[in-house]
Formats: structure tokens, C-alpha cells, sequence
């Protein structure tokens, strides 16, 4: 039967290649907003694949979305891949979309970390890291977000080739993690990046590394507190706010941390929910409620990036 | 394929900062298979805690002995992956 992404469920939890071939129909029915880019290869050279939505111009400015950076948060992946119909079909419909897309781009990459996801499915369900091989230790993998330059090597993460937060021999080690630093640094457009993991519901902004507030505190504070308001309007689910720092702990390393001190100012992680029953093993049945309430934050972000120039 | 029968998720609420410093002296036991799923950072927040079966009586002791309260998110980590597997391939048919 012929794919198209009206037959794609959603509701469910979905391997790579399910993922990887329902990005390619997305591309399909949408050919004049959607094309495919591949950034790289990960450790086990798989590609690293990203959506980009667009209206045409060139080099515009744009808005960068990862998911599943960490492998074992499934409902990320699902998240970006219901947030990718959702910016497709909602183009020419709603105007905030329409306004964002006619003058920006948005870059969406929904597997960050293919190895690390495809274990998840075949051997280890609670995997979190890459799978490069640590030379001179058994252990396998590096924390994906501890390997940005950015704070790298502080004791916000291990030094420790067993640790789930290990960093890495040196930053950008990672494949996965050098594609997009390359791909972001080439582009020198990206006015927004939004890293989205899970769980702890939670909307983050830099700094993690360090405790000084970040020179835009106040404005990203102040987007992140409208942000977290329109998203619990949904279904009420409570967002906390803040620098990773202040409302967590320190973490070295970060993605956002990179992206805002390599200028991208309009830089927030996401830690989606679970309220505290399923941790990472979120039913597949909250896919969508998650998605959903996500998207007005999401929006509000985008909305804000479009409206403050810089 | 890795199982993960018997294993539990902890939810652990610390009272203090010393119940806070006990618990990452316990995620630092390499003897223990236990990884946070929600790091212990401040009384404030919840601490979730991933304990193979074979760790959990250790783990047990160790809190109660300090007087840290913990309930139990997760009965039975292998019981929702199977349920979740279940539902996933009810899904793909």
C-alpha cells in the first residue's frame, strides 16, 4: 500500500527505520517545504538526518530542534516526530507558523543519536549514551550532552568511560555531536536552538557550566516563565523554569551551553514530562498529550525568535 | 537483550542536604547496579533511582538505616517494557 503520513501512528512508539522511512513520505507530501539533509554519519554510520522546513531564500535566519539526543527518552523522538507533521501541516494554516516559516527556516532532527536509539530497541531499553568505543575501558558510549565544548571537562560530568554522564576524550568526540556543531557553525544563521529531552519537566536556558547568569537571563527567564504557562494551559502539567544551574545542577558540556556561547541566544532544553509514575518508560498512550501541550511553548519560542532579530 | 526483571525505580525524597550527599556517596557504590533517572540535586526535588533486583536489598537497607524516605515508582521495570513491547507491535499489526 502506498505510505503516506495519514496511515503513520503517532500514538505509538516506533523504530529508527520506521522513523527514517516516514520522514522520507513527510518529504514527499510536503515537496515544496520539506526536503531531507544529512549531516553526518554516527559512530556505527548510521546517517544523521534532518528536516528542514522551508520557504525558499537563502541562508535565512533559523530555528534548530533536536530530539532523542539521549536514546532512552523515547517519547522525544516521538514528540519530534509528531512536531514535524504538525509544523508541516499547520504551514498556510495557522498564521504563526505561516509568519515564522515565511521569513525562517527550521531544522529538525528527530534521531540525534541513532546508535544509542537503535540499541534501545535491539539490546538495551534503558541505553542514555552514544555507543563509541571508550579506548581502555569495557564501558561503551559517551554522554551526548557533556561532549560540547562548552564548560567540557568540568565536574559537571565524568571523566569516568562507565558513568551515564560521561564526557568524552575531548569535546565534540562525538559524531553525532561534531555534525551538528558543524552544521549550526557552516549555517552562522541559527538564531534558536532547542535541545528536548526528558523527563523532569522542566524548560532550561543556559548556563549549566557555570553560575554566572547568562547576559539575557532576564529576557530568556521571562520566555521561559510564558513559555511553561501556555504549556500547563493545555492540561495543566507544571513546568519549573530556569538556568540549568539554578534549577538543577551543574552540567558541563551542554548543547545549549555551546549554542548560546557560540552566539545563538535563543537557547533552551526541554525536559519533558513524566510526572513521576514512569520516568523514561512514558506509555506510548501520552505521546500525543505530551506533543500537544508542548506545542504552544514551542510556538511561543519560535514566535519570539521571529519578533527579536538579532 | 538485556532484562530487567525484578528491577525497581525508587522514588526517593531526601530531607536534608546530608540525606542528599548520602545518596550520591550511594549512586558512586560500584559494587551496586543503580543509575539515577532523576539525579539527587536539592531537598526540593525528587530523586528517582533505577535498582537491579540483585541491588535492591542493599539499596533498601542503606536508606532505611539513614531514615530516607522512597516509595516505589516502578514495581517491576521488565512488566512495563514487555507492555510497552506488546503495545508497540498491537500498533505496527
Amino acid at each position: 500500500t502506498e505510505r503516506s503520513t495519514s496511515t503513520f501512528d503517532f500514538a505509538s512508539y516506533h523504530t529508527i527505520d520506521e522513523i527514517y522511512d516516514w520522514m522520507d513520505t513527510l518529504v514527499d507530501d510536503h515537496p515544496n517545504l520539506v526536503s531531507k539533509i544529512q549531516i553526518g554519519q554516527s559512530f556505527e554510520n548510521r546517517s544523521l538526518y534532518v528536516l528542514k522546513f522551508s520557504t525558499g531564500g537563502s541562508n535565512r535566519s533559523a530555528i534548530w530542534l533536536d530530539t532523542g539526543i539521549h536514546a532512552r527518552e523515547w517519547v522525544t523522538q516521538a514528540v519530534g516526530v509528531w512536531t514535524a507533521n504538525k509544523i508541516a501541516k499547520e504551514y498556510g494554516q495557522d498564521p504563526s507558523v505561516t509568519a515564522i516559516l515565511d521569513s525562517m527556516d527550521i531544522f529538525l532532527e528527530i534521531i540525534t543519536n541513532p546508535d544509542g536509539f537503535a540499541f534501545t530497541h535491539s539490546s538495551n531499553r534503558l541505553w542514555r549514551k552514544t555507543r563509541s568505543i571508550n579506548a581502555g575501558s569495557h564501558c561503551v558510549g559517551v554522554d551526548p550532552n557533556r561532549n560540547w565544548d562548552a564548560g567540557f571537562g568540568g565536574s559537571g560530568s565524568s571523566s569516568n568511560p562507565c558513568s551515564e554522564t560521561y564526557r568524552g576524550p575531548y569535546g565534540h568526540s562525538e559524531r553525532e555531536v561534531k555534525a551538528i556543531v558543524d552544521f549550526i557553525s557552516d549555517h552562522g544563521n541559527v538564531k534558536s536552538v532547542i535541545s528536548i529531552h526528558s523527563y523532569s519537566q522542566m524548560l532550561l536556558f543556559p548556563y549549566g557550566y557555570k553560575r554566572t547568569p547568562a547576559p539575557h537571563y532576564q529576557e530568556l527567564n521571562e520566555l521561559a516563565k510564558k513559555a511553561v504557562r501556555d504549556l500547563a494551559a493545555v492540561y495543566g502539567t507544571k513546568y519549573t523554569y530556569g538556568s540549568i544551574v539554578d534549577t538543577i545542577y551543574v552540567a558541563d558540556g551542554t548543547t545549549i551551553d555551546w549554542a548560546y556561547d557560540n552566539g545563538v541566544k535563543y537557547s533552551f532544553t526541554f525536559e519533558l514530562r513524566d510526572t513521576g509514575r514512569y520516568g523514561f518508560l512514558l506509555p506510548s498512550t501520552q505521546i500525543i498529550p505530551t506533543a500537544t501541550e508542548t506545542w504552544p511553548a514551542l510556538l511561543d519560542i519560535m514566535i519570539h525568535v521571529l519578533e527579536h532579530p538579532y | 537483550e538485556e532484562l530487567f526483571v525484578g528491577d525497581q525505580v525508587l522514588r526517593i525524597t531526601a530531607s536534608d542536604e546530608e540525606q542528599i550527599t548520602l545518596l550520591k556517596v550511594l549512586g558512586e557504590q560500584e559494587e551496586l547496579q543503580v543509575d539515577f533517572w532523576r539525579h539527587p540535586t536539592s531537598p526540593s526535588h525528587p530523586v528517582d533511582l533505577w535498582v537491579s533486583f540483585s541491588s535492591l536489598q542493599p539499596v533498601k537497607t542503606f536508606l532505611e538505616s539513614n531514615s530516607i524516605s522512597y516509595s516505589i515508582m516502578i514495581k517491576d521495570v521488565q512488566a512495563l517494557l514487555d507492555e510497552e513491547k506488546k503495545t508497540m507491535t498491537k500498533s505496527r499489526r
